[in-house]
């Protein structure tokens, strides 16, 4: 399994439609302070499934929807699609691609697909569970976070490496 | 449950050993359970030896020192388990150039098993990826993408 | 002493709005008391509108741009209160190149009040400074130090 | 007034005598990780009489002292002294030069001086009170402290606004 390709529309400082397409191997992703690299893995974790807003770096919710400049106006809605490739059937689905999808409304409304089929929050939970792709896993490391792992006391350690095991 | 957290524990430990010694060039990594009797929930300490100098206690360690063993740690743990991607956000921000060169051609052993997506704002590590993507502001507030060279990293940096 | 810490604080107020627009070219920057009847024990908020943005939060600014907005800040209070000297220790990690230059040309703004000493591993904070020191462990946990020029920096970075 | 020089011996990883002279205007440290560079800024913050240990990075008063290596024996002492210039009287004592000495044994015995007669900790304190450089001001920035000043709460921000009134 990989990631082929994120799509992201109205999340944060994404206004327009925006598509990143993966390979295999190493990707970097490069740009001025503010320009919106963190945007890109606040959405994958949020796609996956994550509900904690302190995580996502917001007050609320509604932060994760466009809130507009002082040339453009605020959009309704927050959408992200993670498309993975699925050939060696990590996912026990029978499928070659799984498209995971969400959307959030200004009006707190969220609508949760995969495969462009509506599921609910929990089943985007349970298709992720045991790939180590979990949200309290090592397969996301955020901004400044890197050196935590060290740094908490010691019983704090421990969710990582439960997450391996 | 406690034979498994065991089983894996002991060898992410010998993992550890290994991947630290490979990045710091010698030296000595070791994870230990604080209570070893009761395995469910017992914290983990982590000892470490830089090479030529003597053992210490991991607070006296520097920024980039905390930094690069930490990335040990994070590596040794996807070799036990590997995940199908890694999302590294500028992990690379502390440790100095010749630690981000070693960084950088370190991923590369993983690349069977784990895709990577890096932000950086190091060269060294943009020269090792085969994709790169910029993001810009050209319109105040909106993210853009970029699909870049890495011969544009000089342009790219300077506006 | 309710008087005194008032007039301190509108004073660093103006001076962070002045810095905030010359580092940022643009933007508002604007402190205020989140309990203005309370003088000697009110919390004090900070409120930043980057050039071209809407006014937000300010956890939803990027590592960077926080990292930007208290050097902002710091200049603004060494430019009311100037200390005689002043140690920054890797403040210019989260920044991008281009704000590295900007936060290194804004320093020397201040050399007639304040000495700096900047412990840094960006080239173009080391370009701005008169004197470079190196710090290497030729012998395996013991420091030395030797004097630099700015030509010797590839070098020396790259044992 | 402004810093001279810094002499170093046997505080942390400075096993032999290390002496950096500064002028007006920027001086850059520069070099690998773990080679002592935030141990100078250490220990310019010891010898101006900072007493709490974590903030040293240590976990004992004798952490500071050089600890030795596989090829060298820890020492006995460490000690730092701070010459500062004191031509335009920032400092209400008739010297032009103004020397700050501290010295740590084993033993857990301190030595205090200024301009080598010996003093109390409270004197280097005094010394350095009104002129901004105090320890819990913005004269020292410590490593990964920078974004400290913005994301604390409100209420934790005024002690950089204390010291500079
Ligand atoms: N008492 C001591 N005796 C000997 N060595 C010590 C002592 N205390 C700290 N050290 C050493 O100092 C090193 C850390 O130095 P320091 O934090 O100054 O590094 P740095 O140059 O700032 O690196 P970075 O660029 O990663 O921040 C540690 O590796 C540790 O071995
Ligand atoms: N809901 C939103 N609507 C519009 N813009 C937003 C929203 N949420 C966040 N932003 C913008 O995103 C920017 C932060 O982006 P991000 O954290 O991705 O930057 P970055 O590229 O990672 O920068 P750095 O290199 O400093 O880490 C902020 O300046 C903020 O204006
Ligand atoms: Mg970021
Ligand atoms: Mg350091």
């Amino acid at each position: 399994m990989f990631l082929k390709r994120i799509e992201i529309q109205g999340f944060k400082s994404f206004a327009d439609k925006t598509v990143l397409e993966f390979e295999q191997g190493v990707t970097s992703i490069v740009g001025p302070n503010g320009s919106g690299k963190s945007n890109i893995a606040d959405a994958i974790r949020w796609v996956m499934g994550e509900m904690s807003i302190k995580s996502l770096r917001g007050a609320s919710m509604q932060d994760v929807i466009f809130a507009g400049t002082q040339t453009r106006k605020p959009v309704n809605f927050a959408e992200v699609s993670l498309v993975l490739d699925n050939s060696n059937k990590t996912f026990p689905i029978d499928f070659e691609e799984v498209i995971v999808t969400r959307r959030v409304f200004r009006s707190g409304e969220s609508v949760y697909m995969i495969n462009r089929a509506s599921c609910r929050l929990k089943d985007i939970h349970e298709l992720f569970m045991d790939t180590g792709l979990g949200r309290d896993g090592y397969s996301i490391i955020g901004q400044g976070n890197v050196s935590q792992i060290l740094s908490t006391k010691s019983e704090d350690r421990r969710s990582i490496f439960e997450e391996a095991a | 449950m406690e034979e498994h957290f065991s089983n894996q524990f002991s060898k992410i430990n010998k993992s550890f050993a290994e991947v630290f010694s490979e990045l710091f060039g010698g030296g000595r990594g070791r994870l230990y359970l604080s209570e070893p009797d009761n395995i469910l929930e017992s914290g983990i300490e982590i000892e470490v030896q830089m090479p030529g100098k003597g053992l210490q206690n991991i607070d006296l360690y520097s920024g980039g020192e905390k930094s690069f063993i930490a990335i040990a740690l994070l590596f040794a743990i996807l070799k036990v388990k590997p995940t199908p991607f890694c999302i590294l956000d500028e992990i690379d921000a502390a440790l100095d150039d010749v630690n981000v060169s070693r960084f950088a051609s370190y991923l590369r052993n993983y690349l069977s098993m784990t895709q990577f997506i890096v932000i950086t704002h190091r060269r060294g590590t943009m020269e090792a990826s085969n994709i790169l993507y910029g993001v810009t502001m050209q319109e105040k507030g909106v993210s853009k993408l970029l699909s870049l060279h890495i011969d544009d990293i000089k342009d790219e940096m300077a506006n």
